[in-house]
């Protein structure tokens, strides 16, 4: 059977919801989300693929999935 | 590099810190020393100094907690978020908190404290993250490798571009002359602070601290910690002469002066400014007057006292005008009879040393308050 790819999907996205709330000042704003190129996480996610150098897709790819996963400072990257 | 918004940082290079709380997972003494190290790691690259304070407040209050700890940033458990820290500011500002439901080790294993808190204590001090990924400042903690400089390039830029890089030169004298406490060091030529028969040159207050000049020597003693540091002269200022006569503080003004002869010198933190030495009449004194014992500034009045004999002037800094005639010592400040050696104001009341003697004078009861042996600043 395809792995239940789903369940794991959605723990990424709140994974990295959390981190762009928690370091990049995202404000969820209410909408669910779906990957569209200008919407305020993509942006987000933007903002912290460039600050890290990573490859600036605006998407969950696995660099930017292993990185969010790394132990950090609490202080966020952007200024509040 | 980075800094915060608005470039926060602290206007002063002597610096409190007080670990609030300690962590089980270390021995306290290692607690201790992984903090010291940290902050070393920025006072080794700037004219920045810490002083550990174990009650009340400090400038950078150390604490460890998990979750949720009253500052709306609550922790999220083991991992993720280690550590954060506060801008330079009051109150909560300078501040480091660590996440205790991480494990602290002094090891390269687990969560190292040393790593985390010169990380911490750089946002304490008023740098933001770097994205420079060999930079301490980055935001990701990296396996600690003890082998490997702590401060990157990088982060010496940005802490120096805040406050400037220490003296080194004078550092490295200050490393070798900087004796804790002089009665342990064996050098005759050294003066002892807990000889009954010590006596000054000239006494000051000094950002937060107070100085006490003999020859060639300072002692800074910070009153709200136990010891002292003992230190060349010429580690801070390598043009003043040993040997002054006089010094005060004007606070408002960040400034210090210093006399010896009939001329005087004006300092900022470790710099003289430039113009000086200049000669004592251009304060308003008149041409006979070749040298001053002591002199103290009162903030509240926005008068400067300057001692001679046993008669003193006043300078009124509101009207900026020098007394026209000298009064006497004793009128003014009755029970303090005679010339003195140094004086100066702490708190509301006035510090007279005259030879092995030390005079407490409260300055709204004009009157001496206690008589005290001149070392009774030192740890004796």
């Amino acid at each position: 059977f395809p792995a239940n790819t789903r369940q794991t999907e959605e723990e990424d996205m709140q994974l990295i919801q959390k981190y762009l709330e928690n370091y990049y000042g995202f404000k969820k704003d209410g909408e669910s989300f779906v990957w569209k190129s200008n919407n305020a996480m993509t942006q987000k996610l933007k903002e912290m693929q460039e600050f890290f150098g990573l490859e600036v897709t605006g998407k969950l790819d696995s660099g930017t999935l292993d990185l969010v996963q790394k132990h950090r400072c609490g202080f966020p990257d952007v200024a509040g | 590099f980075s800094t915060f918004a608005g470039e926060p940082k602290w206007t002063k290079q002597v610096l409190t810190y007080r670990i609030v709380n300690y962590t089980p997972d270390l021995r306290p003494a290692d607690v201790n020393a992984a903090i010291k190290k940290a902050l070393s790691v920025w006072s080794n690259v700037t004219p920045l100094r810490f002083i550990k304070k174990d009650r009340g407040d400090a400038d950078i209050m150390i604490s460890f907690a998990a979750r949720g700890h009253n500052d709306f940033t609550p922790f999220d458990g083991p991992g993720g978020s280690l550590a954060h820290a506060f801008a330079p500011g009051k109150d909560l500002g300078g501040d480091a908190h660590f996440d205790e439901d991480e494990t602290w080790t002094k090891s390269p294993e687990g969560t190292n404290l040393f790593y985390v808190a010169a990380h911490e204590f750089g946002h304490s001090l008023g740098l933001f993250h770097s994205k420079d990924p060999n930079a301490l400042m980055y935001p990701v903690y990296r396996k600690f490798d003890p082998s490997v400089l702590l401060l990157h390039q990088d982060d010496i830029t940005g802490i120096q571009y805040l406050y400037g890089s220490s003296p080194s030169t004078n550092n490295d004298q200050r490393e070798s002359t900087e004796i804790k406490d002089p009665t342990e060091s064996k050098d005759p030529a050294l003066p002892n602070s807990c000889s009954s028969s010590l006596t000054f040159d000239a006494v000051t207050t000094f950002r937060g601290e107070i100085m006490f000049f003999k020859d060639k020597h300072i002692w800074r003693k910070h009153p709200a910690v136990r010891t002292t540091d003992f230190e060349l002269i010429s580690s801070f200022w390598p043009q003043l002469p040993p040997g002054v006569d006089a010094a005060y503080e004007i606070p408002q003004k960040d400034e210090m002066v210093i006399f010896k002869g009939n001329e005087f010198w004006i300092v900022r933190g470790d710099a003289i400014l430039p113009g000086y030495p200049q000669k004592l009449y251009t304060l308003g004194f008149s041409k006979d007057v070749t040298k001053i014992d002591a002199a103290f500034h009162n903030g509240i009045e926005e008068k400067t006292y300057y001692f001679i004999a046993d008669k003193f002037w006043s300078y009124d800094e509101r009207s900026r005008s020098m007394d026209r005639k000298s009064s006497l010592i004793r009128d003014t400040f009755p029970g303090i009879n005679g010339k003195i050696d140094a004086v100066f104001q702490h708190e509301n009341f006035l510090y007279f040393f005259m030879g092995r003697k030390q005079f407490e004078f409260d300055s709204d009861k004009k009157r001496v308050t206690r008589f005290l042996k001149t070392n009774f600043w030192f740890p004796c």
